[in-house]
């Protein structure tokens, strides 16, 4: 599988 | 296509048919067995259960949150830490922000979104983005205490 680092996120939406 | 996301696809496309009667065990349980023994398929399956809440069918779009929830339950830490990133829990606050699909949302899908956030909060307090997205809401209006 892929390394994941931390930055393996999405910034989160603002509603 | 792999052979473990086109499983995955028929299943929960069993799993929230909009025909189904009463709940296709059989199909939650596959799916979420699958989902916990194959590699890459927390990956897959958040995909497909990201798709599938978001669906027009309000039958569909709330067996999706039923099977979600089934699966919290059930497909252990490395599950939770794949919801637990903005990345999927943006599908859930788009299902209920006005600015992204809350218009066409019904209310009963908008209310089971929120409910299970709020549940998962006290329910798995490592994942601390879930916190931070439901804080989110409160802050923008969406939910009113």
């Amino acid at each position: 599988p892929v390394i994941r680092g931390f930055s393996d996120d999405e910034p989160l939406v603002i509603a | 296509m792999d052979v473990v996301t086109t499983s995955l696809e028929a299943l929960i496309q069993r799993a929230t048919n909009p025909q189904n009667q009463k709940p296709d065990v059989a199909a939650i349980e596959a799916f979420c067995v699958m989902l916990t023994k194959e590699s890459e398929g927390v990956q897959i399956g958040t995909k497909l259960l990201a798709t599938h809440i978001q669906s027009l069918n309000e039958s569909e779009a709330l067996q999706a949150l039923s099977l979600l929830d089934t699966c919290m339950k059930r497909c252990g830490p490395l599950f939770h830490a794949e919801i637990g990133k903005f990345r999927f829990l943006n599908e859930m606050i788009k299902l209920v922000s006005p600015k992204y699909l809350g218009g066409r949302t019904t209310a009963s899908v908008r209310q089971k979104v929120l409910q299970l956030l709020y549940a998962w909060i006290r329910e798995y307090p490592r994942e601390t983005k879930i916190k931070e997205a439901y804080e989110m809401l409160k802050k923008q209006g969406v939910i009113e205490e």
